[in-house]
């Protein structure tokens, strides 16, 4: 029994044992960035490994802030952030990406792109809680901002994406409902991760679809080629396809992962705060289990994951627990009545191939 | 003149206000995304060293790598250079693979240099943040088409956290 979600309950759900830590021995690294403009303390980490983190070895610190910490109330996106990539990925070095104080005509997450190309060493995985509507960014900034991805991916980053808290999405295009897809998710040169409940709040059991969680086809990039006989299955054999007016079918589809995304117990401002919910919860414990790999993978000599999607279709998500069950909201109207898709067998637009069991995941990852 | 982004929206995000135009001697801070070349290449690179099967898996580049390969041609950096010093622009920095280029420069310089531009100041979000943005069109001289992207700073605003506490779903799971 357990009353939400704490590092506990996600080390036991995805087989996480207390050997499976950082060894403190290779020079792995993690990053969470978040563009809210909030602070993380380092107090209230200290505060949640001490109420949480009794069952594994951790660290209480933040090994790099790239920006201003400034001195205002903490975030609470940027606490959760910070707390569940550090429990998962535990006791690996881990830099925070904090932008206030940034000047005021910047953009934050423009801002943490030139960061990007302007340091030669950075972490493995960057796991980011960021996403806009893809119909209000213009098309010139989408396919840079996705240029930046291939540069990260050339270079062996591991870039994880929120697929975002609005379901499938919804929004009228000429008097006509359509999804709405959301970028960097949509981008094809990141992993997208999807949200899952349990199917009892208060245990430790399978998961299910959580109904926020993003998912669907890009209007702007067209299915990559890793992902052509997934998705394809997907379309021909889903019994619960919302109407094709709705979705472009030939687009980048995503999430490509999931994990679990409701009731989060996260500590903000020394306050222990419960049911905290939402794919920025989902996202730093995925990365944080990538982390785990590419510590055993350099501790073997071999090189960090860097873009997964090739090796994670090709593996067609071994060693991810398969979610079968449940759909994500959309348009609230008579044709769809409120549901996106539906999770189904192998990959689907709502949970990917699905959620991590470690052991299993760091025997694929290991040899792909 | 061109408009290199007339499909980007331009709308005050719910919960933001102006508190008016900026002074034309405030200093602002613009980024430029220059034109990259080689992007051919760069997609065959990542699809190398990213496939297990290939026999370049996990040889991934470093940045100076990726900077060789994506860099802009001396004709788009010269020409950009130009262009701003021709406003008085000087105050500029390149990052390593100098396909950005930030800029510190005057309201005045800014709404020079990309006509159209009106600088407000806009206050909102749940951390009541302050950005200085454009939520007119801005329009670049013809001669830099093949040689600016975009110029971050003007329209986008910050996102809003998407997190929800959500106790319906635990209590009614207690209750059933």
């Amino acid at each position: 029994l357990h009353l939400g979600v704490t590092p506990a309950v996600i080390r036991e759900r995805y087989n996480l044992t207390a050997r499976d830590v950082g060894s403190g021995a290779t020079n792995n690294s993690q990053a969470c960035a978040q563009f809210l403009d909030q602070y993380f303390h380092d107090s209230d980490l200290a505060k949640f490994m001490h109420l949480f983190g009794g069952t594994f070895v951790h660290q209480t610190s933040i090994a790099h802030v790239v920006g201003k910490q400034g001195r205002g109330r903490a975030g609470i996106e940027a606490s959760l952030d910070v707390e569940y990539l550090m429990s998962a990925g535990a006791n690996i070095s881990t830099w925070v990406y904090s932008n206030p104080g940034r000047h005021e005509a910047q953009e934050p997450f423009l801002q943490w792109l030139l960061l990007l190309s302007n340091e030669s060493a950075l972490p493995y995985v960057h796991t980011v809680s960021y996403g806009d509507d893809e119909d209000s960014l213009s098309s010139t900034y989408i396919q840079r901002v996705n240029t930046e991805f291939m540069k990260a991916a050339a270079r062996g980053l591991t870039m994880l994406f929120a697929s975002g808290d609005s379901g499938a999405g919804c929004w009228s295009v000429s008097g006509r409902h359509q999804f709405r897809p959301s970028f960097p998710a949509s981008s094809p040169y990141v992993t997208t991760v999807g949200g899952t409940s349990f199917q009892n709040p208060f245990l430790v059991t399978n998961e299910i679809v959580d109904y926020i969680s993003g998912g669907g086809f890009s209007n702007v990039f067209p299915r990559p080629s890793y992902q052509e006989e997934a998705v394809a299955k997907f379309l021909s054999s889903s019994p619960h396809l919302p109407p094709s007016s709705y979705y472009n079918a030939s687009g980048r589809a995503y999430p490509d992962v999931a994990a679990l995304s409701d009731g989060y117990w996260v500590v903000s401002n020394s306050i222990a705060i419960p049911w905290v919910s939402g794919t920025s919860a989902s996202t730093p414990v995925f990365g944080g289990i990538l982390s785990l790999i590419n510590e055993h993978r350099i501790l073997n000599g071999q090189p960090p994951l860097g873009f997964l999607n090739p090796s994670l279709y090709q593996k067609h998500g071994a060693g991810l627990f398969d979610v079968t069950h449940g759909c994500h909201e959309s348009c609230l109207n008579e044709e769809v009545q409120g549901q996106g898709f539906c999770s189904g067998p192998g990959w689907d637009p709502v949970t990917g191939w699905g959620t991590p069991n470690f052991p299993d995941l760091l025997k694929t990852l290991l040899n792909p | 003149s061109y408009s290199p982004e007339p499909d980007q929206q331009r709308t005050l995000p719910p919960g933001w206000v102006s508190l008016g135009r900026l002074d034309p001697e405030e200093e602002l801070s613009l980024t430029f995304a220059l034109r990259q070349r080689n992007l051919e290449r760069l997609a065959h690179v990542v699809q190398a060293v990213s496939d297990p099967r290939s026999p370049r898996y996990g040889k991934y580049l470093t940045l100076e790598d990726v900077a060789e390969l994506v860099r802009p041609s001396p004709l788009t950096l010269r020409t950009v250079h130009k262009w701003l010093l021709g406003a008085g622009a000087w105050n500029c920095h390149l990052v390593i693979t100098q396909d950005f280029l930030t800029c510190w420069l005057s309201v005045r310089q800014a709404e020079l240099l990309l006509s159209g531009a009106e600088f407000h100041r806009y206050v909102g979000g749940p951390a009541k943040t302050s950005v200085v943005r454009s939520l007119q069109p801005y329009q670049l001289p013809q001669a830099l088409a093949s040689h600016v992207d975009f110029v971050g700073g003007l329209h986008r605003f910050p996102p809003t956290s998407t997190l929800r506490q959500r106790p319906e779903r635990q209590v009614a799971g207690a209750v059933s």
